[in-house]
């Protein structure tokens, strides 16, 4: 699944 | 969270150090590009603005906020505090030449097309770059301190396990995020010939000396 706009990495 | 993440992490906030710690210790910021450097700040500080919106975990948190202050620290130790050591007659990289491709791009190629969305992708796109001021300061003097040399390899192995840790996400969480991928795999390349002679010459006492 394609990560949308919440970006958990630094 | 995995090892290879926060080896990258830990990798980044150790380089972040070193690199502090060469500047107010030597109270010389010589061999330094503070282009880089602000760069690095621009990066940090559209890539973060999500502090203000969404909590993801105290870790996550705390180590924005030590990149953002840590990066204005350094920006202000090199054009302030110790402004009369900086190399500007080598430190010329038109930086603009990255700044307006990375903003392009992230308008171009994106997520979503919001504002937050759009400065975190610049941000991506620019981190990519950064370092390629230093890189290029490196080559005009034709060598390096070893602490600015270890700096250098600790900031490229910070992308070179983050892209581990895609690896790990794609096949054990099923999540991967492209556009931080292939900017990661751009920015690890930039580094290459430097590892080839971190690994070369300075593991092996040496200075780091680039065949002028």
């Amino acid at each position: 699944t394609q990560n949308q706009s919440s970006h958990d990495e630094l | 969270m995995n090892i290879f993440r926060l080896l990258g992490d830990l990798s980044h906030l150790l380089a972040i150090i070193i690199l502090l710690l060469k500047i107010w210790k030597t109270r010389s910021c010589a061999g330094i590009s503070g282009k880089s450097q602000i760069l690095f700040a621009i990066v940090y500080t559209t890539r973060y603005l999500d502090l203000l919106t969404t909590y993801i975990s105290a870790y996550n948190t705390v180590m924005k906020l030590v990149f953002i202050v840590a990066s204005y620290a350094t920006v202000y130790l090199m054009y302030v505090k110790f402004k009369a050591t900086y190399d500007h007659n080598h430190d010329t990289f038109r930086i603009e030449f990255l700044l307006v491709p990375a903003l392009i791009l992230a308008l171009l190629i994106n997520h979503e097309f919001t504002v937050l969305e759009v400065l975190w992708t610049f941000s991506i796109y620019l981190e990519s770059v950064a370092i390629l001021p230093q890189l290029f300061l490196v080559s005009k003097t034709g060598e390096a301190e070893s602490i600015t040399s270890h700096y250098l390899f600790a900031l490229g192995s910070y992308r070179a396990l983050y892209l581990l840790n895609w690896v790990y996400r794609y096949f054990v969480e099923d999540h991967y995020e492209l556009i931080a991928i292939v900017a990661g795999v751009v920015q690890t390349i930039l580094y290459c010939d430097f590892f080839y002679l971190y690994i070369t010459k300075v593991l092996k006492g040496k200075k780091l000396q680039l065949p002028a």
